[in-house]
């Protein structure tokens, strides 16, 4: 465990505290996609099929149990809590999610490190949180709204990207074989599609900035 | 060796 990756860890965790608070606070979801919330929910169950046989470490096991319990809960809060769900903008986040979900099964199928289950959905779960912020990045280009995407969402989120490519360089430079070639490319695709999130989102809050400023 | 297989990240 390095400090790049602890920290990416942390940051990671604190944007998705973040935006399950946001929700929970304001009573609302505009402008948040739930099918990115969904893919999300879906990575971190695939990812963690060895969280009963595996047992890395006590932080590890904790954190893949937070991580699953905190996006299923912003998964639950935009499905079935009362008030949070009528604000769901389910006519814009119509992107086609489950064409993502087949192709990165059929990509894990292909390529994977071992072909055993785990390590299929292993490398499923890694392809999916690589293109899981597509329909986030659609439904942003549409609405426009980022009342609940917070800057501080946007900043924890590359953050977490920013740290763990940090990671990867390190770990590069100081372990004998050191080598995640899955997880390091569909990182790196990742973080590319994290960049271009955003650039809609900075465009999209000049925008709505501009809109608020006294006539 | 084996425990690098383990994946050790999240």
């Amino acid at each position: 465990m390095n400090i790049f990756r602890f920290a990416g860890d942390m940051t990671h965790l604190i944007s998705i505290l973040i935006l399950l608070l946001k929700i929970y606070a304001t009573k609302s979801c505009a402008g948040i996609s739930l099918k990115t919330q969904e893919l999300y929910a879906l990575v971190f169950l695939t990812r963690y099929l060895d969280l009963f046989t595996d047992y890395v470490s006590l932080y590890n096991t904790v954190m893949k149990i937070v991580f699953i319990a905190s996006s299923l809960a912003i998964v639950w809060c935009m499905r079935r809590h009362p008030l949070v769900r009528r604000s769901y903008d389910k006519d814009l986040d119509t992107f086609r999610h489950q064409y993502v979900v087949l192709a990165c099964f059929v990509l894990a199928l292909l390529l994977n490190e071992k072909f055993t289950i785990q390590e299929v959905f292993w490398a499923f779960s890694i392809y999916l949180e690589a293109v899981a912020i597509l329909p986030q990045l659609v439904l942003l280009q549409r609405s426009g709204n980022v009342d609940n995407l917070t800057g501080q969402y946007v900043l924890f989120l590359g953050a977490y990207r920013g740290l763990y490519i940090i990671n990867w360089i390190y770990r590069y430079f100081t372990e004998d074989h050191f080598t995640r070639w899955i997880a390091c490319v569909s990182g790196l695709v990742q973080t590319g599609l994290y960049a271009d999130f955003f650039y809609y989102y900075y465009l999209s809050w000049k925008t709505n900035t501009k809109l608020k400023l006294p006539a | 060796n084996k425990d690098d297989d383990v994946k050790d990240e999240l």
